[in-house]
């Protein structure tokens, strides 16, 4: 464990968090995009498909579950909270996601470390979180009012990817055979898609001005 | 190809 990872983890756990209270507090999931936490969804059932049979550390498991049950949760409070759903804005938050997961599954059908259920199923969930951002980034395109919590969600969702590059820069050069291109690729290209909102979000807290996105 | 990569990562 380094302090890049540390950071990035618990940025990514203050930001599902962040999102979490938001929901429960104000009881609304307005700007939200549900497909966005679904595919979240799946991204950690596929990536923590070794939950129970390898234990790596206490923290580990902890924070896999912390995972699981956030993510899950705020799906089931979008769906099925007879307040919360109310404000779910289903016209607007229309990406398909087939359009996202067909195209991440048949990559990690051909590109992958080896050919096993486990480690594809391993590689899916890497391109899937590549890109499970990208229709809460079109709803927010879309609805072009973004408050400050969900703002600050989208954020630290970027940022915890941006740490785990340096995560993996460092471990690179202190740890032998620690060769993951696949994970360094798909990490990357993920920053990248936050890039544009960094800049817009960076923009309007120098400026002090509400945070708009271009349409 | 090379070593399967540890899985301690989230």
């Amino acid at each position: 464990m380094n302090i890049f990872r540390l950071a990035g983890d618990m940025t990514h756990l203050v930001s599902v968090l962040v999102l979490l209270l938001k929901i429960h507090t104000i009881k609304s999931c307005a700007g939200i995009s549900l497909k966005t936490q679904e595919l979240y969804a799946l991204v950690f059932t596929t990536r923590y498909l070794d939950l129970f049979t390898d234990y790596i550390s206490l923290y580990n498991t902890v924070m896999k579950l912390i995972f699981l049950g956030s993510s899950f949760s705020i799906v089931w409070y979008i769906r099925r909270h007879k307040i919360v759903r109310r404000s779910y804005d289903k016209d607007q938050d229309t990406f398909r996601h087939y359009f996202i997961v067909l195209p991440c599954l048949v990559l990690a059908l051909l590109i992958h470390h080896k050919f096993t259920f486990k480690e594809v199923m391993w590689t899916f969930s890497l391109y899937l979180e590549a890109v499970a951002i990208l229709p809460q980034l079109v709803l927010l395109q879309r609805t072009r009012n973004i408050d400050n919590l969900t703002g600050q969600y989208v954020f630290l969702l970027g940022a915890y990817r941006a740490l785990y590059i340096l995560n993996w820069i460092y471990r690179h050069y202190t740890e032998p055979h620690y060769v993951h291109w696949i994970t360094w690729i798909a990490g990357i290209v993920q920053t990248l898609l936050y890039a544009d909102f960094f800049y817009y979000y960076f923009q309007s807290w120098k400026n002090n001005v509400k945070l708009q996105l271009p349409a | 190809g090379d070593a399967i990569p540890d899985k301690d990562e989230l």
